[in-house]
């Protein structure tokens, strides 16, 4: 037992800090550190890097629970990108055209954001750049009709995969959350089981809200998965933690910039070592 | 919400005469509970509560027949003063035309939107705007600067043909000065305060257009990361005002109180939705109340 100590206060604070800092939450990390206490009398440690060692399994049982549901031979595959405003759907769907065409696979690009400034002609030039096909309508369309119009364009042109791009909306706004519940209904009249998947995507940077948006999004349309976008920057995005708790969906991609190739699969064990330090 | 908890600190205490320092710090352990839980940065809620605890042991509030409000109302005065006291909806204006706004934060923060919505306030006001974006990387974005400018009327200068930020501005202070525009209101890239190519971009910017306002433009939902880019930001390029966007959603806010507090510099305005006229005065006392809970 040589070297090896109890747990100090001023370890447990620094710990503490550390989950704070990295957005976990004050729930989350209240639990965690009860955790820690009542594990960490039960095996001796060694301060804080067995603390740490105590920390990151613990985070990691959490999260690799929840495993992705694998794809199928459905075509086309439809995707939907859902999510505040600002927090990187329409750059994520870039990426994914990218990743598409790296796996031979064809892709077909919806610009179902009518409303915003630019949001289709943003999504026309990830389409140019990815070599993706395009479908966009008129400016303030109803973007249910122009899911339509994309849909059955990709089945008759036998795409495999369809990424749709939805318009930031705030979780708190009802009309908007109730129009994403009618393009879910909308996408599987034209396409059987459609969407396949809704990623809800969530910038690194967010507080506690992201739990909020996280339930609301999952009640209006659903949400098979997540994206955590900017980990580039020095956020680190704890509060996916207690997202993927509640929904029990796991994280599928990581946005790590803003170019196409800037996307990686999730790794939990690099994720909870950025959280644990 | 913070008042009912507070409430309930001192309702224990009851009946004990007069209250000592520590029933103080079991109302201070309470604050730190609410703005940690409202996304305010553990450092800065370290400070605060230390501005707060000075003043709470002072006999107005020991001696209070109501301790819990009295509590309550150093943390909302100290709040409203970090927020610089809430009435800085103000673009500085200069004898030197033009006056020129630097729109600056991370990426999806707001920026372009709060371009055009400062542009349209300031047409409000009296006052002939010019909007630019320098924004080359974004795909699309100077096309929704000028989108949003067609959509509002609003006098965005849009030189096709160039391709630098340096050189986009300079055609835009140029246009600003024979047309006589008043303020010139740059909309710039989203950029990580890490990003040390483009922070020094920004510097560059900012030399050449000297302007009047540097207003740095925070997502309201931003978590413990906003102490970390306002610093960053304000150290590099002198930010003099923040715009606190999606405001219109649920989120607490705490973000808010981090990058007034580490800054130093005022909150300015608030932006309430995605319309172009969804933009207020920033309002301290509103956000205090919504930061507390
Ligand atoms: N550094 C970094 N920036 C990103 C990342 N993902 C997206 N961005 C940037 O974030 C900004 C917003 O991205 P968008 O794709 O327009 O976000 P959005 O969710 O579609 O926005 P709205 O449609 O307006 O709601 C852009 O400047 C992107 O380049 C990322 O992983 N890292
Ligand atoms: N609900 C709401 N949405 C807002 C507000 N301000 C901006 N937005 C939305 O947030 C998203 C991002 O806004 P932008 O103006 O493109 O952000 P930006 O900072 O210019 O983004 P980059 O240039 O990529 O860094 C858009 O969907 C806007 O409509 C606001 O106050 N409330
Ligand atoms: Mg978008
Ligand atoms: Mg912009």
């Amino acid at each position: 037992l040589r070297g090896r100590r109890p747990l100090e206060p001023a370890d447990l604070d620094a710990i503490e800090e550390a989950l704070l800092a990295a957005d976990m939450g004050v729930p989350a990390v209240a639990e965690a550190m009860e955790v820690l206490r009542a594990r960490s009398r039960e095996v001796w440690t060694e301060g804080r890097d067995a603390m740490r060692g105590l920390l990151r399994q613990e985070l990691l049982r959490q999260l690799e629970q929840p495993a992705p549901a694998a794809r199928t031979a459905a075509r086309p595959w439809v995707v939907f990108l859902v999510g505040v405003n600002g927090v990187g759907k329409t750059t994520t769907i870039g990426k994914l055209a990218r990743a598409e065409r790296a796996a031979g696979r064809t892709a077909l690009l919806v610009a179902a954001d009518t409303f915003r400034a630019a949001a289709a002609e943003q999504l026309q030039v990830w389409a140019e750049r990815t070599g993706a096909a395009f479908h966009r309508g008129a400016e303030g369309a109803d973007p249910s009709a122009v899911l339509t119009d994309g849909l059955r364009a990709a089945r008759s042109r036998g795409h495999d995969t369809v990424l749709v791009d939805t318009a930031g909306r705030l979780h708190t706004k009802g009309n908007l959350m109730a129009e994403l519940a009618k393009m879910s209904r909308v996408a599987a009249r034209e396409v059987p089981d459609a969407p396949h998947e809704t990623l809800l995507v969530l910038d690194a940077t967010l507080g506690g809200n992201a739990l909020a948006q996280a339930r609301e999004f999952a009640k209006a349309g659903g949400v098979t998965g997540l994206v955590l976008t900017k980990l580039d920057g020095t956020a680190k995005g704890g509060v996916a933690v207690a997202v993927v708790r509640e929904l029990g969906v796991p994280i599928r991609h990581v946005g790590l910039g803003e170019a196409a190739e800037d996307l990686v699969p999730f790794d939990a064990s690099s994720f909870v070592d950025a959280l644990v330090g | 919400a913070l008042s009912d908890r507070l409430q309930g600190v001192f309702r224990s205490l009851r009946g004990r005469g007069a209250l000592t320092p520590e029933d103080v710090d079991q109302a201070l352990r309470e604050i730190r509970l609410a703005l940690l839980e409202a996304d305010v940065h553990f450092k800065v809620v370290k400070q605060f509560l230390e501005r707060v605890r000075v003043r709470a042991v002072g006999q107005d509030v020991l001696k209070s027949l109501t301790p819990d409000q009295a509590v309550l109302r150093v943390v909302r005065d100290e709040m409203v003063a970090l927020f610089g006291g809430g009435d800085a909806a103000r673009l500085q204006g200069s004898s030197r035309l033009p006056a020129v706004v630097l729109m600056t934060g991370l990426q999806g923060s707001g920026k372009t939107t709060s371009t055009a919505k400062l542009a349209r306030w300031l047409v409000q006001g009296g006052h002939h705007p010019l909007l630019v974006s320098t924004d080359v990387y974004r795909p699309a974005a100077r096309e929704q600067l000028r989108t949003l400018g067609q959509q509002n009327n609003l006098q965005v200068h849009h030189p096709e043909s160039l391709t630098q930020p340096r050189a986009i501005l300079e055609s835009a202070l140029t246009e600003a000065r024979s047309v006589g525009h008043d303020f010139l209101l740059v909309d710039t890239a989203g950029r990580l305060h890490i990003d040390d190519e483009l922070m020094a971009e920004l510097e560059e910017l900012k030399r050449a257009s000297q302007p009047t306002e540097v207003l740095y433009v925070a997502d309201a939902m931003t978590g413990q990361d906003a102490v970390k880019s306002a610093e960053e930001f304000h150290k590099r390029v002198g930010t003099t005002g923040i715009v606190l966007t999606k405001l219109d959603g649920d989120a607490r806010g705490g973000a808010a109180l981090s990058a007034a507090s580490v800054t130093g510099c005022p909150i300015k305005f608030a932006g309430v939705g995605e319309r172009v006229d969804e933009l207020e005065p920033f309002q301290a006392d509103r956000m205090v109340g919504r930061i507390l809970g």
